[in-house]
């Protein structure tokens, strides 16, 4: 898949996992189990939903509990990434506070994680 | 990070990847590109193998010894009735000019779809997923529902046929003989890649009923500036007569071919754009408009010139999906082979989605909800309707006579096997 896909990958999955919190007045990580537990053990669908539940879920949470939408959390786990004199492509409305300035704040919650060593290609 | 680096998956993954890239069976002992296994372009895409371990039985091929000591065309009739000694195959089919369908398409033949119960959290729960195996094996593609070659009772509740299931309503000899050689991203300028995997013997086999229906690419693609690399109507007149020769070497003789038009893809923006999305039905913050700029930002839309809040743009790409339908019409009108009939259909989406408002359906439940691009059940299985009663009503000797002996054949045989 080219950066596009892993981008569009990464903001329709955060979004299930913002929106089924939402929807079952849950947290983030109780959304997250509840997808993976929803998938098939075929294909390695729900074993490999629990890998990256184990690899992304601390800052997803972190994140999310923080009020960042799927956009701010795909950039800040640089799944999605802005190219030099390329165009932010985002999905949602932008956040009211300036996209630098929320991406910073972002980048700075999850500095210390572990997360950032995997290759976005990961 | 690449599961198919790990040792003992290298060579399944190979296996995988050579039969998507080829478009043919991944299990096919007998190598006759026809399976028993559903997905990985198995009986899905084409007429179950009724005998994967013999390369000379397989789905449309003219009985062997009238079928007398076996099933060798996998329509289910074989054997000899004891009343009077005739092989069933003789006296239910001889005469009757049993006929295949294939299908030469994009991934809206295929019947690509991205289910919405994946990603919709308010209605999500156990049950979402259970399909997804299968949807991953096929590409994201629903081939088994499609117009063309779908055979199994989809989601919608729409009372239409696929184009198969009406041939072999028409003539139970027809069992199993549908092929769909459909291929995300596939193009006049790209299908020679994949046509090698059509299946039919010049001379043991059927005639059939191809369409080719390239409705998309050849005008869509994810570039910032998507009109460049648009076909031109030299280049397609010059892929789609390559094409065509190639036909007339492997279609029995007695076969028929259609050319299908492209749409008018604006009927996307105008009817969705101001739409939510299911991603944005929750909290009512995400259109289409604004979906279709997030795909073209990253150069992943399926297709940038009719997805686009660009007017002209859209215009544009109409304009030139009118000039290659034009050049098809072109070819349609004067080009003459030996083994097969041509034709020109129109791609009457404006016609369904009448026919579906006077239903009392609104246009845009005939699109695809999560890509907001491709034609969805309904839509594919209304213009099969359409396509089907076109063809009836000019061209009645394509679609072959109805055979007398089916009644005679759901006695005998039932269900012939099934699919």
């Amino acid at each position: 898949p080219s950066n596009g896909h892993i981008c569009i990958g990464c903001v329709v999955v955060v979004s299930v996992i913002e929106q089924l919190a939402q929807v079952h007045n849950s947290t983030a990580q109780a959304s997250m189990e509840r997808l993976c537990s929803y998938l098939p053990e075929q294909l390695f669908l729900k074993s490999t939903c629990y890998l990256v539940v184990s690899m992304f879920g601390p800052d997803i949470i972190k994140l999310l509990s923080a009020d960042m939408n799927a956009d701010v959390v795909c950039h800040t786990l640089e799944f999605c990434k802005q190219d030099a004199g390329q165009p932010l492509c985002h999905l949602y409305p932008l956040p009211k506070a300036p996209w630098e300035f929320t991406l910073e704040k972002a980048r700075q919650m999850v500095k210390r994680s572990p997360t950032l060593k995997y290759s976005r290609s990961d | 990070s690449d599961i198919c680096s790990l040792p003992f998956l290298v060579k399944i993954c190979q296996k995988i990847k050579l039969a998507i890239e080829n478009s043919v069976p991944f299990k096919d002992v007998d190598s006759d590109k026809y399976s028993i296994f559903p997905t990985l372009r198995g009986y899905h895409w084409r007429g179950r193998d009724c005998n994967d371990s013999d390369g000379t039985v397989y789905p449309g091929r003219r009985p062997d010894d009238w079928d007398i000591h076996q099933d060798s065309n996998c329509n289910g009739i074989w054997g000899v009735d004891p009343k009077d000694g005739i092989p069933y195959e003789k006296k239910f089919c001889e005469g009757s000019q049993p006929r295949g369908i294939i299908l030469l398409g994009d991934s809206a033949g295929a019947h690509f779809r991205i289910s919405p119960e994946w990603i919709t959290a308010s209605q999500m729960a156990l049950k979402s997923f259970f399909n997804l195996p299968t949807a991953l094996t096929n590409e994201l593609n629903w081939p088994q529902l499609s117009g063309a070659t779908g055979f199994l009772n989809g989601y919608s509740r729409i009372k239409e046929n696929s184009l198969y299931l009406r041939l072999r309503e028409r003539n139970h000899c027809n069992h199993r003989d549908y092929q769909n050689l459909s291929k995300n991203g596939a193009s006049s300028q790209n299908l020679k890649k994949f046509i090698e995997s059509l299946s039919r013997n010049q001379l043991l086999d059927h005639p059939a009923i191809v369409i080719y229906a390239m409705i998309g690419n050849d005008v869509c693609n994810g570039r910032r500036d998507p009109v460049p690399e648009m076909t031109t109507p030299e280049q397609l007149y010059s892929k789609v007569t390559e094409t065509l020769k190639f036909l007339n070497s492997h279609l029995p003789n007695g076969s028929h071919v259609f050319l299908s038009g492209l749409p008018d893809g604006t009927f996307l923006w105008d009817n969705l754009h101001d739409r939510y999305h299911p991603l944005g039905q929750l909290n009512e913050d995400v259109t289409y408009d604004q979906f279709y700029t997030f795909l073209s930002c990253l150069q992943v839309s399926p297709c940038h010139g009719w997805m686009s809040s660009n007017k002209t743009l859209r215009t544009l790409t109409s304009q030139r999906a009118e000039q290659l339908s034009d050049t098809l019409k072109k070819i349609a009108t004067s080009q003459r082979f030996t083994n097969f009939n041509l034709f020109y259909v129109d791609f009457d989406f404006q016609e369904i989605t009448k026919e579906w408002q006077r239903r009392g359906g609104q246009p845009w439940q005939l699109i695809e909800p999560v890509d907001g691009f491709h034609p969805n059940e309904v839509a594919l299985l209304l213009l099969a309707d359409r396509f089907w009663n076109k063809v009836q009503r000019q061209w009645p000797e394509v679609l072959g006579k109805e055979n007398p002996f089916n009644p005679q054949i759901k006695q005998v045989f039932g269900d012939q096997g099934g699919h």
